[in-house]
């Protein structure tokens, strides 16, 4: 076995199936029955026990999904990757992925040989939740193939030595606990796959919709709010989830002490909550959640709240060059802080982990105030890999730390080994695949030597390498998805990187899905040939 | 110039063993001068990369890509790397 080096710092763990990303194909309490068992299967061999609380504030969440699902691990269909966990931790720690489009078997079938038992691969993930890595011992839990599994399954002697190197063995004194049966009734019970005979106190199995929306009755008297929940953190009560804004590394349970749920007064808004403003901050928020442009949850009234400071605006009116979010090309796209920078004409667009910021497009200048106040447009945009923004007006580079410009820029690109006769890039990126940069421009692209500081000597190269993009590209970067996307007009490629062209010939329209705008909105009926 | 092309059976294995933890990411773009002076120490590194996924996968270490390699690497399996590196994705902590 394998310790990977974190660990939990209690043995009273709780878990969750997600109420978000339930699995499509599967019985919600089923599936939550048979995580349970797999979860025994640690609890048997450890001083471990497990409640379920269903809470996505559990240190284990269980999640299903499909491909890109907000980590950098994307599931690929049926078969092969099955599901990841991630070691015990705060934040996603502990969490268990598992690819939703896997044909997940509730019960072991010997004669099927295309379905994966979920028991399985649960147990195994859970291994990695508690802090175990994959073992090259075949026949191990923690063997990172797939076995199978069997009746009657009992923790081999390699995980057995593993978790309890970790928390210990299992004491005398306590008996196992029955291992609980789901039902879909309003009655069922939050469950202890506990290591005593004693049950705890259980809170009625609350839908979702009833326990998560409308936390602010004040804001949306109609929606009925019952407070079920005790709020731990009265302090941080507006926030929606537990990734953003439990900054506390403190178990909090320990500020429970007896696991009954009980309903309790709701406290006060928090007056020591502050808006997000003035923008401009110290550090950029380093994406808590990802992006994704059609996430429903965008529109979910718990997303927290960014008032407009008002006293800023300068103007009631819309500026001739202001660029209709929904509809028009981008001059660059920039991953920055783990945020989506989009530039268009002398203004950008923010988008974070709730989507788009509010107020935009603001001029970039408010945001860069070193760059020329007659700024026009920039031309391309990537943070570097030492974290510094460089921004390409025309023939020269604008290299920011953060917001503060670097001493003796902005530079002519022809200090950068690019040829004085160019007049602008058009993109640049430090691409995924190989960590390397590269400039574009117009039929040509370079790479570009972040530590010597120059383009390399055997470049420029003609831009037909990347396949499907064509000449005068408008914009590229790498996504958090790993993926290196290219910008043209209105639309987008999706690269392949493996096989050096563009997965698609079609582009797909950018305002549909950067912007989240609709489709009817974006042009998509225009065709993106 | 450019390198020698390799196989579709090298180009997944290297995907593979980049994906798992067995060989680091982050090989030059196509057609990249620099790795010509490095191709030698390349295939040393795939070939250790391509043994030790054997040996964990307790099937015969060859340093090919045998059938063996092959069936082991279409195996379903959990997404997890094999040989875990500081990974700030797998411990991520609340600020």
């Amino acid at each position: 076995f394998a310790v990977q080096g974190e660990k939990w710092k209690y043995t009273n763990l709780t878990w969750s199936l997600s109420s978000t990303r339930r699995p499509s194909q599967l019985d919600p309490y089923e599936t939550r029955s048979v995580l349970a068992r797999a979860l025994n299967v640690w609890a048997q061999a450890s001083r471990l026990t497990f409640t379920e609380i269903n809470s996505d504030e559990a240190d284990i969440v269980v999640s299903f999904a499909k491909r890109y699902h907000d980590d950098a691990y994307p599931f690929d269909g049926r078969g092969a990757i099955l599901a990841h966990a991630f070691f015990p931790g705060t934040g996603r720690g502990g969490d268990a992925h598992f690819d939703d489009d896997e044909l997940w078997l509730l019960q072991p079938r010997d004669d099927d040989e295309e379905g994966t038992s979920l028991f399985a691969v649960a147990a195994h993930e859970f291994g990695h939740s508690l802090g175990l890595s994959h073992s090259s011992v075949k026949g191990a839990l923690m063997f990172p193939w797939y076995q199978g599994i069997q009746q009657n399954f009992v923790l081999p002697e390699d995980d057995r030595n593993g978790i309890q190197q970790m928390y210990g063995p299992k004491t005398d004194t306590t008996q196992w606990g029955k291992v609980p049966q789901f039902r879909p009734t309003t009655t069922t019970t939050t469950t202890t796959t506990t290591t005593t005979t004693t049950t705890t106190t259980r809170r009625p199995y609350i839908p979702y919709h009833d326990r998560h929306h409308n936390r602010h009755p004040e804001q949306y008297p109609n929606r009925g709010y019952t407070p079920r929940i005790p709020n731990r953190y009265p302090e941080r009560h507006y926030p929606d989830h537990r990734r953003h804004y439990n900054t506390s590394d403190e178990h909090p349970r320990r500020t429970n002490h007896h696991h009954t749920y009980r309903p309790t007064e709701r406290t006060t808004h928090p007056t020591t909550y502050r808006p997000r403003y003035p923008y401009v901050q110290p550090e950029y928020p380093s994406n808590p959640r990802p992006h994704y442009p059609n996430d429903p949850r965008q529109d979910n009234p718990r997303k927290p709240y960014y008032p407009e400071k008002t006293t800023q605006r300068t103007t009631t009116t819309t500026p001739s060059d202001k660029p209709d979010t929904c509809d028009t090309s981008y001059d660059a796209v920039a991953l920055i802080r783990g945020e989506l920078f989009i530039f268009k004409n002398r203004y950008h667009w923010r988008i974070g982990a709730h989507g788009r910021y509010p107020g935009y497009p603001m001029e970039i200048t408010r945001m860069w105030a070193s760059l020329p106040k007659d700024l026009t447009h920039v031309d391309a945009v990537y943070e570097r890999p030492d974290r510094k923004i460089a921004i390409f007006i025309g023939k020269q580079l604008y290299l920011f730390d953060l917001l503060n410009l670097l001493p003796g820029y902005p530079k002519p690109l022809s200090a950068f080994g690019l040829p004085a006769s160019l007049e602008k890039l058009d993109a640049a990126m430090v691409w995924g695949h190989n960590g390397n940069t590269y400039f574009y421009s117009g039929s040509m692209y370079w790479k570009y030597d972040e530590e010597k500081g120059r383009v390399d000597y055997d470049y420029p190269r003609n831009m037909a390498m990347w396949k499907g993009v064509g000449y005068n590209i408008d914009s590229v970067f790498q996504w958090k998805d790993g993926k290196t996307y290219f910008f043209k007009g209105k639309g987008f490629w999706k690269f392949n990187d493996l096989h050096m062209r563009v997965e698609n010939d079609k582009q797909y329209p950018s305002a549909t899905f950067w912007m989240g705008c609709a489709t009817e909105r974006s042009g998509r009926r225009a065709g993106y040939k | 110039r450019s390198r020698p092309t390799r196989s579709a059976h090298e180009k997944s294995a290297r995907n593979y063993l980049e994906t798992f933890g067995y060989l680091k990411k982050g090989r030059p773009e196509v057609g990249n001068l620099q790795l010509m002076n490095h191709e030698q120490e390349y295939e040393d590194e795939f070939r250790i990369a391509i043994k030790t996924l054997q040996e964990f996968g307790a099937i015969p270490v060859t340093g090919e890509i045998d059938k063996a390699t092959l069936a082991l690497m279409k195996q379903k399996r959990c997404g997890r790397p094999d040989r875990e590196e500081d990974d700030d994705e797998h411990r991520r902590k609340k600020r």
